[in-house]
């Protein structure tokens, strides 16, 4: 790797460190909630991960009814 | 419904896989609904080829992205045969579709389904267990952190963009939470699971909720 690349990614980890202080901190000490910490996605900036990792498209559904039946889903 | 309930304790989920640096979170998602309910009808859990969506859905990008229901759709439509995923291994990007002979062994669908519950999330635990595992899309980027818990706050429901199936669910505690099965390897979160609170819709997983039947 480039010393240009190791670069990067020490700065990403710092901003990865930044983001998860701030995560932890806004749960209010509750020990149920979800707590954050460094991963191998760490040496990701935001947008770096999202391009790779968050590549879903969303899609236009119904809202559910109760009364559909499986059966009538079947058609293309 | 049972307080508690998770398709893994049936024996009929695949383990955690890893989608590498291919963005085909949509594909893991749909093979992973088809596999659950193969084993749920025919009683044989088995790997089947997420390449193989990958590579031939051609209504999706490969590794550059997709719609877990535009794949639904194109496998339903095709009635094409899902293959073992040891006859067609995940490569970690798109290739050339490969076709195989109607003879060799493969698991298609009969329908599908793909709704809105965002309001209904006590709905959507009787859809589980009446329907097996359950496609969902996220909004996953606060994501990229997570080691554990469960996910209350800091996930908005505005921008789905990451596919995931639910497996169970746990209302036990005092925070009720979907159980929520990954494909970023079972190194992330929880052996590759994560949990989300249920009844706000966080992180928007009942916005666009689907299923497969056999």
């Amino acid at each position: 790797r480039s010393s240009q690349q190791e670069e990067k990614e020490e700065a990403a980890k710092w901003e990865s460190i930044l983001r998860i202080r701030r995560l932890n901190s806004l749960s209010n000490g509750d020990n149920t909630t979800a707590f954050y910490g460094m991963n191998q996605f760490s040496h990701l900036f935001p947008e770096e991960f999202r391009a790779i990792y968050l590549q879903s498209k969303s899609s236009k559904v119904p809202k559910f009814t109760p009364e559909v039946r499986v059966e009538e889903i079947d058609k293309p | 419904l049972p307080a508690k309930f998770d398709w893994r304790d049936k024996g009929i989920v695949t383990k955690v896989r890893n989608q590498g640096v291919c963005g085909g979170c949509w594909a893991f998602s749909v093979v992973g609904i088809i596999e659950s309910v193969h084993a749920i009808k025919r009683n044989v859990l088995e790997e089947l080829s997420v390449q193989q969506v990958i590579d031939c859905s051609y209504i999706n990008s490969g590794c550059r992205g997709g719609s877990p229901v535009g794949a639904l759709g194109w496998i339903n439509q095709t009635r094409v045969k899902l293959v073992r995923d040891s006859e067609y291994h995940f490569q970690a990007e798109t290739g050339l579709c490969r076709y195989f002979s109607r003879a060799d062994f493969g698991v298609s669908i009969k329908g599908y389904a793909a709704y809105d519950l965002s309001d209904q999330e006590d709905k959507m635990k009787k859809l589980l267990l009446e329907w097996g595992p359950l496609a969902v899309v996220v909004d996953a980027a606060s994501w990229q952190d997570y080691l554990g818990g469960i996910i209350q706050y800091h996930c908005s429901s505005g921008e789905p963009n990451h596919a995931v199936l639910i497996t169970g669910y746990d209302t036990t505690g005092s925070i009720p939470f979907w159980i929520v099965k990954n494909s970023w390897g079972p190194a992330w979160g929880i052996d590759g699971y994560v949990r989300i609170k249920i009844g706000s819709n966080v992180c928007g997983i009942a916005d666009e909720v689907s299923a497969a039947f056999l």
